[in-house]
């Protein structure tokens, strides 16, 4: 996470959730491929599921810093990432692909066109990922959209375990607040923006679902080396 | 919390948090 100060007061015009959730964003991370090793489909897999495992522990840190998370009891905090854990990393890959035409950063150092997805085994996720990609570039999805949207999809992970609901849908309120208010102040122009980024969850659950589904068929193939952290969420699913 | 302890710890060990 940034080692700058949190913002204590927002600009005018500004709302103060989406403000800190901007300054919480984590720093992107690089794949690092092994140079030393041939070209593969168990090469690209073990790449993704090493960045994977990387930004969990940056996305854990961040939810931390959500406005209203950490007032949620520690297992609440942890259904709802438990659940929505692979929602946050997709949306993350898609946000920064939005540049790239029918390709997929998972990290600056590693995009994927097509035929390398198809080589990995990821062709379905490939396209399906990149279809969350087309819409939101339809929208011209901004980044204080993206970090509010990305908060509203853990806050919304519709775990069966939630202890305190009430609790839950609170902090579910005061997102959906902060991005009504910024939509209210940034886009009038357009009062269904907000509807319309929200018609986008069911589509980023359903790629999620492919994702942790395809990843669990690797993890029993067992020949790709997963990291624990990655391997504990795969199988809290 | 035993079979999800990573995610444990990495939650009780996460920097303080900002709240409202």
């Amino acid at each position: 996470l940034p080692q700058r100060n949190p913002p204590f007061s927002s600009s005018q015009g500004e709302n103060k959730v989406v403000t800190l959730l901007l300054w919480a964003e984590p720093e992107r991370v690089c794949a690092m491929p092994d140079p030393a090793l041939p070209d593969s489909d168990i090469k690209a897999l073990t790449t993704l599921c090493d960045l994977a495992d990387r930004e969990l522990v940056l996305n854990i840190s961040w939810a931390k810093h959500i406005p209203g998370f950490s007032s949620l009891c520690l297992s609440d905090q942890m259904s709802l990432l438990q659940s929505a854990w692979m929602e946050i990393l997709i949306l993350r890959v898609a946000f920064r692909s939005l540049t790239y035409e029918d390709r997929l950063v998972f990290a600056e150092d590693y995009i994927m066109d097509a035929g390398q997805a198809k080589s990995a085994g990821l062709l379905e996720l490939h396209t399906a990922i990149l279809q969350l990609v087309r819409r939101y570039r339809s929208m011209r999805l901004e980044t204080e959209e993206f970090v509010t949207l990305k908060a509203i999809a853990l806050a919304n992970s519709d775990s069966m375990h939630i202890e305190d609901m009430e609790a839950v849908q609170g902090l579910q309120d005061s997102l959906h607040e902060a991005l009504l208010d910024y939509e209210h102040v940034q886009h009038r122009e357009d009062p269904r923006r907000t509807g319309k980024l929200i018609m986008t969850l069911p589509l980023l659950r359903q790629t999620s679902a492919k994702a942790v589904r395809h990843f669990c068929s690797i993890k029993q193939d067992g020949r790709v080396p997963m990291h624990k952290l990655f391997l504990e969420l795969l199988e809290a699913n | 919390k035993e079979k999800h302890k990573i995610l444990h710890r990495l939650l009780q060990n996460s920097s303080s948090p900002v709240d409202l």
